[in-house]
């Protein structure tokens, strides 16, 4: 499983 | 991992030889106020997610706050030379005829095609990365219909590329590592590398090797 919905970059 | 940090310090460099450079010239001279100006929105709706209160870390929370920050000072810092020096920003102002409308409605649009969930915040995330992979467009115009660049113009350029170029093996990194694989800001962060290329060759050609900076 390939996770995207994480905006933790800047 | 050493890719991410070094790719944010970069950015905060970018950052500090741009506020260096206005406040050394006293001027405006070859920074592009509308290139700023999309790095406020770019900010501003990126870091929505700061009013939700859902932060991953105090690291992550500290820089949105500065990047936010920092982009509304270079603005006003902007407009306090459209007082001190009204010629030199008449000048500037002249220069800096990239339609910016141009780089808004296609990002708009890419951000309700692209997204990762039809969300207000989601929106705004995408249109913030489609918007900053195109945001240097009016410098870079203004630059190449110059010809010309101070030497703190072209490091501030170059620190801002080298961010988002640094942020790929960091995407790399973590594909390997986390197995993560987050395809809109690779691509645009693909884009914006690309943007900068032409420049990155014309940097390294004139200011590693010294002589002059000119674009053809």
């Amino acid at each position: 499983e390939v996770n995207a919905l994480t905006h933790d970059e800047l | 991992n050493i890719f991410r940090i070094s790719a944010d310090l970069s950015h905060l460099a970018s950052i500090v030889i741009l506020l260096e450079t206005i406040r050394k010239t006293r001027q405006v001279d070859g920074i592009s106020l509308k290139t700023q100006l999309l790095y406020v929105l770019v900010f501003c709706t990126r870091y929505l997610d700061l009013l939700t209160f859902r932060w991953t870390s105090l690291y992550n929370t500290l820089m949105k706050f500065f990047f936010i920050g920092t982009s509304i000072y270079v603005i006003k810092l902007m407009q306090e030379c459209k007082i001190k020096n009204p010629v030199a920003y008449k000048d500037m102002m002249a220069r800096d005829t990239f339609q910016i409308k141009y780089l808004l409605g296609p990002s708009a649009i890419l951000a309700m095609v692209f997204n990762y969930k039809f969300t207000i915040l989601e929106l705004c995330w995408s249109f913030s990365v489609w918007l900053e992979s195109v945001a240097i467009l009016p410098q870079l115009f203004m630059l190449s219909r110059s010809g010309k660049a101070g030497t703190l113009t072209t490091h501030y350029i170059f620190a801002l590329g080298l961010y988002r170029a640094l942020y790929i093996p960091n995407w790399i990194w973590r594909y390997y590592t986390e197995n993560r694989f987050e395809k809109l800001s690779i691509f645009t962060g693909l884009l914006q590398t690309a943007l900068y290329s032409d420049f990155f060759y014309i940097y390294y050609k004139k200011v590693i090797k010294g002589g002059g900076f000119e674009l053809p």
